[in-house]
């Protein structure tokens, strides 16, 4: 999926449809534009509520040719119709030249080309995933409609996740997301006191969400379940013990938008499925992930398009399976590339609150994908993993930083992050 | 604004222009602009990439019933959209 850059302040939205088609039922149009927004708020805490007058966040409009906004339809076929990001406002124009219909597979259905421009008008782009619904061409009437998993982890990307949303969301291979479980870790000061390896030496191997919405941290042989801010009680275990047949000294892992997860070490790479080997384990890198390097650093699926990012010394790789070749001849590129990044990574963690997390030696890095840079903020990244992350007791939490005013001014700077948009 | 199947360079040019993969200048063939080869293969490889086609750079029959097919009128994240990002 492709995110636009803008997104609404609040969840609250309202909207009406100012133009109503030519050849529709008012209440019909009414019916299938509420459906329409119900697609987006069933995963989200969006919530959409119509007005009849006044001011609106998104304004509907069925209208033809030039109408005001410089993009004039095309009359029957052709461009159904626009919607305007949130920065530009929001508004969804339809084409009235076009059968709009409901139920029906004749003409052009309206719920789900409704659907699809107010994904638009929500901020997202078109995705290259033929099978979601913000694939630009329209697929003709779907008498069953199901939102992709591609859609669902692109509006949790804006919006986050449906807070009362319960398990049965989270399977994407059943049009669910990954939960948002690394909600930033450490706001609240680390409770549980921790006298282990880590926080001694806070240098790990790897770090992953499995699709069950647990992050663990790989370090040696031995793994941690991270909780939001420390480590889980009776943790650290064998990763022999915890996924049968997987090696120490993992070198990079990630889980895949298929529920998936793909450990990496030297010239070799395991899939799992949970805590299963997924089939016949170890392959050879360069036959299943063409393109890619062995004895890798780090690896994870970018929030900000969902492909797959390897990371090895001072150079990056993308990596789309869809695609043919997966990795694309002006790669690898050069970290650099993304800005405050240090080369020779340890580890890199899927983004889910809207930052990429990367960790380096004790530190971490928190990456804002929207200004494709570093955050700055204060404390200043990189920050000790150790007390962040990790929950140990006397470990700093930065340098030369009061820790409560630390704390607070962290947790401000990345509220008025996730609120700074259109 | 063009409406109705692409079949031939001219439609698929505008079509390219339209959605941004081509500069907005291919968008009126009518001004006497030419496109070097390059820009033409890349443009149509970007499309059959981000549509999921087989990437040829060729502007075959299944690039164009593509592009012919009904869609959203907002531009793909692509090339030359004016949102498209300038640093990756």
């Amino acid at each position: 999926y492709a995110l636009q850059g803008s997104r609404w302040r609040v969840k609250a939205l309202t909207y009406k449809i100012s133009k109503y088609p030519k050849r529709l039922k008012r209440s019909d149009v009414d019916t299938e534009v509420a459906k329409a927004f119900s697609v987006w708020s069933e995963y989200t805490d969006l919530t959409f509520t119509p007005k009849a007058s006044g001011p609106v966040h998104i304004e509907i409009k069925f209208v033809e040719s030039e109408h005001g906004d410089g993009d004039a339809f095309d009359g029957v076929g052709g461009t159904l119709a626009h919607a305007f990001f949130p920065v530009f406002g929001g508004d969804a124009h339809f084409d009235d030249a076009e059968q709009w219909t409901v139920n029906s597979p004749r003409g052009t259905n309206l719920f789900q080309v409704a659907a699809h421009e107010f994904g638009h008008s929500l901020g997202l782009s078109h995705s290259d995933v033929r099978s979601a619904l913000m694939a630009p061409f329209y697929r003709g009437y779907e008498p069953v409609f199901k939102l992709d998993t591609d859609d669902v982890l692109a509006i949790q990307a804006l919006y986050g996740k449906k807070s009362t949303q319960n398990g049965n969301g989270l399977n994407p291979t059943s049009g669910g997301a990954f939960p948002r479980t690394t909600q930033r870790p450490a706001f609240t000061p680390p409770r549980a006191p921790r006298d282990d390896v880590i926080c001694k030496d806070p240098k790990i191997d790897a770090l992953f969400n499995s699709a069950e919405g647990q992050t663990y941290a790989f370090k040696g042989n031995k793994y941690y379940k991270l909780t939001e801010n420390s480590i889980a009680e009776g943790y650290p275990k064998l990763i022999a013990e915890g996924w049968p047949g997987l090696p120490g000294d993992i070198d990079a892992a990630f889980t895949y938008k298929n529920g998936k997860t793909y450990f990496f070490k030297g010239t070799k790479y395991w899939r799992y499925n949970g805590r299963q080997m997924d089939g016949d384990y170890p392959k050879e890198i360069s036959e299943g992930f063409t393109g890619i390097p062995d004895h890798l650093d780090a690896a994870m699926v970018w929030g900000g398009n969902g492909k797959i990012y390897f990371y090895k010394g001072s150079k990056f790789w993308r990596f789309d399976p869809l695609k043919r070749p997966p990795v694309k001849s002006s790669y690898p590129k050069p970290i650099s590339n993304w800005e405050g990044l240090p080369n020779s990574l340890d580890a890199a963690l899927q983004y889910t609150n809207g930052y990429t997390y990367f960790f380096k030696g004790d530190k971490y890095y928190r990456f804002n994908d929207r200004t494709f840079a570093v955050d700055s903020a204060d404390p200043p990244f990189p920050r000790p993993s150790a007390h962040w992350w990790f929950g140990c007791k006397n470990t700093p939490s930065s340098t030369g930083v009061d820790d409560h005013q630390a704390h607070d001014e962290a947790s401000e700077a990345d509220r008025s992050v996730m609120s700074n948009s259109a | 604004v063009q409406s109705g199947p692409v079949s031939t360079t001219t439609q698929a040019e505008i079509y390219l222009s339209q959605f941004g993969y081509l500069p907005a200048s291919a968008r009126n063939p009518a001004n006497g602009g030419l496109l070097d080869a390059n820009t033409w293969t890349k443009a149509v490889q970007d499309f059959q990439s981000f549509a999921g086609l087989n990437v040829t750079g060729e502007l075959d029959d299944e690039t164009m019933r593509l592009m012919s097919m009904p869609r959203c009128g907002v531009r793909d994240k692509v090339g030359f959209g004016t949102d498209s990002r300038s640093k990756r």
